[in-house]
């Protein structure tokens, strides 16, 4: 399998989604 | 320079490093999200005390053990370690217990900690989350063989709300793991997959998110038998999808849904929430099916250098297995059929620069020295549904050292694994 690691997710508002069934990627989550 | 072209992104050279003092605020005390900061940055409670005591860990470290997990989930996908295993009898007996053992992944890095509250009333612990497991635990008294944690251990005497989970209990049918210790005690073992361990009673008490949130009865393990990767953390919080996991029990109350971000520097901070509503600048791609309960998958399938699609072939992501979103492992591994181009164009977009010694896993390195502004090309991953994301400066580049900043990703040891 891939991977997908915290150093490509940093910054991004990570979104589980489980509700709807998907995760979302929210750009200058941070601040 | 390419300033304004949006396929670039340009940075001071002098910026690389992140700072060695702790630049975040801290989270307002009415916020409901924790606040997440690296686990060995400035930031980090466990890291002040290391520096006290110990050496700072090394990237080379980092990258290494992070390989670890990285084998570990590859192991757990296949099967290998999904299975439940039986504790050595003669320690069973022992203990007065006979329980199968869960094997996990890889403890790796465990990069990120938050600070929870537990028990009434509250106190704090700083602990690793992860979304590649499902059990929290923390290190309890009276403890048989602990580990030295950042603080002191938590006390269930202490605590007015506490209680032990019973062996007919349905937490305890539930936890693959559960067996009856001879006081009707729900026993938990997690065997993770660097061998490190964590035994203990399956217990309930109040967690403490914040001054306004509490989750009363929360499940988790008190353990009093640990020993492995685990540093001075005092426990971990697991953020997967099976019915013990922190969000599926904080469901009923958030909602079945939890929103996290890294910072982009170890001297920052982030946070993470429970429930709420996902950002609204989110793209979003669709769960994808996968074997392992506990993991996280979706459908990358394609990625963008400087803006330009790079030659992927079609069945690469889906013959290697799909892919797995863990907040545990540092560097993506990609198949090697899409890692070979995505190295090949960043280098060609790279050719100014000098080349620096490979770091680790990572093998495409690069010596900033002498210059004083920069410049890389954007990485865009393309996931299933549409939606594209493209990566941070930070997300791009792994930087040990400004003569040694390295493309970070890593292709996985072939296309089948």
């Amino acid at each position: 399998i891939a991977i997908l690691g915290n150093t490509q997710q940093k910054t991004f508002a990570v979104a589980y989604d489980v509700a709807n069934h998907r995760i979302g990627f929210g750009a200058k989550g941070c601040s | 320079a390419r300033t304004n072209d949006p396929n670039w992104h340009v940075f001071s050279v002098s910026s690389l490093l992140p700072s060695s003092a702790c630049t975040a605020s801290k989270a307002a005390s009415n916020s409901s999200a924790l606040g997440v900061v690296h686990r060995h940055g400035p930031c980090s409670p466990v890291q002040a005390r290391r520096r006290g005591g110990g050496g700072a860990v090394t990237h080379a470290e980092i990258l290494e053990r992070d390989q670890a997990r990285v084998d570990s989930i590859h192991r757990k996908v296949a099967g290998a370690g999904g299975a439940p295993s039986v504790v050595d009898p003669a320690r069973a007996s022992e203990q007065g217990v006979s329980l199968p053992a869960q094997r996990g992944i890889s403890l790796g890095t465990g990069n990120y900690v938050v600070s929870v509250g537990l028990g009434t009333p509250a106190k704090q612990y700083a602990v690793i989350f992860d979304t590649g497991s499902d059990l929290s635990w923390v290190q309890c008294k009276p403890c048989a063989d602990c580990y030295e944690q950042q603080d002191p251990l938590f006390d269930p005497s202490l605590s007015s709300t506490y209680a032990a989970v019973a062996c007919g209990a349905p937490e305890c049918q539930e936890l693959d793991a559960s067996g009856c210790s001879s006081d009707s005690r729900c026993r938990y073992e997690v065997q993770y997959g660097d061998q490190s361990q964590t035994d203990g009673n399956l217990v309930r008490d109040t967690l403490t998110l914040s001054a306004s949130d509490k989750l009363p009865g929360f499940v988790f393990g008190c353990g009093d038998q640990n020993a492995g990767l685990f540093g001075q953390v005092d426990g971990l919080f697991g953020l997967g999808r099976e019915k013990v996991s922190l969000p599926s029990q904080g469901a009923p109350s958030y909602g079945p849904g939890f929103t996290y971000c890294l910072p982009s520097s170890s001297s920052g901070m982030g946070y993470l929430s429970l429930g709420g509503a996902p950002p609204a600048n989110a793209q979003f791609t669709a769960f994808a099916d996968g074997a392992t309960p506990s993991f996280y998958y979706i459908d990358l399938v394609g990625i963008k250098v400087g803006g330009r699609a790079i030659r992927i072939p079609a069945t690469a992501f889906a013959a290697a297995g799909g892919t797995v979103i863990d907040s545990g492992t540092v560097i993506t591994r990609l198949p090697p059929r899409a890692y070979a181009p995505l190295r090949a164009a960043f280098a060609r977009s790279m050719a100014q620069y000098k080349k620096a010694p490979a770091l680790s896993i990572l093998d495409t390195c690069y010596d900033f020295t002498g210059h004083r502004t920069a410049q890389i090309p954007t990485v865009e991953l393309a996931f299933a549904g549409g939606a594209t994301v493209s990566l941070d400066f930070t997300g791009v580049l792994y930087v040990s050292k400004v003569s040694q900043a390295c493309l970070a990703f890593a292709p996985n040891a072939d296309d089948s694994s």
